[in-house]
């Protein structure tokens, strides 16, 4: 199954809450989430290191103890605002992301894959886990374009341009006779 | 060494 991002998770503020199992953690290593498009390897520390910056972080830092069974939280407004600009970006996303971010107008689904990993020091980590099955799809398609209205007997007839921005499931048409 | 264990089946959404 995949976990979609749509404009009304953004709306909502909807959060992902992953419970996860943790262990042979010593005292100095914290896990994060970072976040990366498809074929990123966010394992990788250049790729959040600010200068050649892919991925972004998703999560609070958490320092978990031996034993300790955490549950991280992914707010999907930190996805959606891809903050590049700062390895250990703390702030709270509004509302603005969601029409007004690198995702704002994604009508397909963009994948984005979610890279739990264990951090040990400034720039070091190991191979963590990827959760693979993020997608977002803030926009809706656009409306048909190139619509003609023919007459037929005892009827009109439409034709249109087929949409190829987005995942179409139908089209609706709306008649908006005058006033009166 | 560190691991990570994810169960796919106990992710939630927070709606």
């Amino acid at each position: 199954s995949i976990y979609w991002i749509s404009q009304a998770d953004c709306q909502a503020d909807d959060k992902f809450i992953f419970p996860v199992v943790l262990s042979g953690f010593s005292s100095d290593v914290s896990v994060e989430v970072w976040a990366g498009e498809s074929g990123v390897d966010c394992s990788n520390v250049d790729n959040r290191t600010t200068a050649t910056q892919k991925c972004w972080k998703v999560s609070a830092t958490y320092n978990p103890s031996q034993g300790f069974t955490p549950e991280i939280v992914v707010p999907a407004r930190t996805i959606l605002a891809r903050d590049l600009t700062n390895a250990a970006a703390s702030a709270t996303p509004g509302a603005d992301v969601c029409t007004n971010s690198t995702y704002s107008d994604s009508r397909n689904g963009v994948p984005i894959v979610l890279s739990f990993l264990p951090i040990q020091g400034v720039s070091s980590s190991i191979a963590g886990i990827a959760f693979t099955k993020v997608r977002i799809d803030l926009g809706g398609p656009d409306a048909p374009a190139k619509l003609e209205l023919g007459v037929g007997e005892n009827r009109l007839s439409l034709s249109w341009g087929q949409v190829t921005t987005g995942d179409i499931t139908g089209y609706q048409f709306f008649c908006d006779p005058p006033p009166g | 060494a560190q691991t990570i264990t994810l169960t796919e089946t106990s992710v939630r959404r927070s709606e």
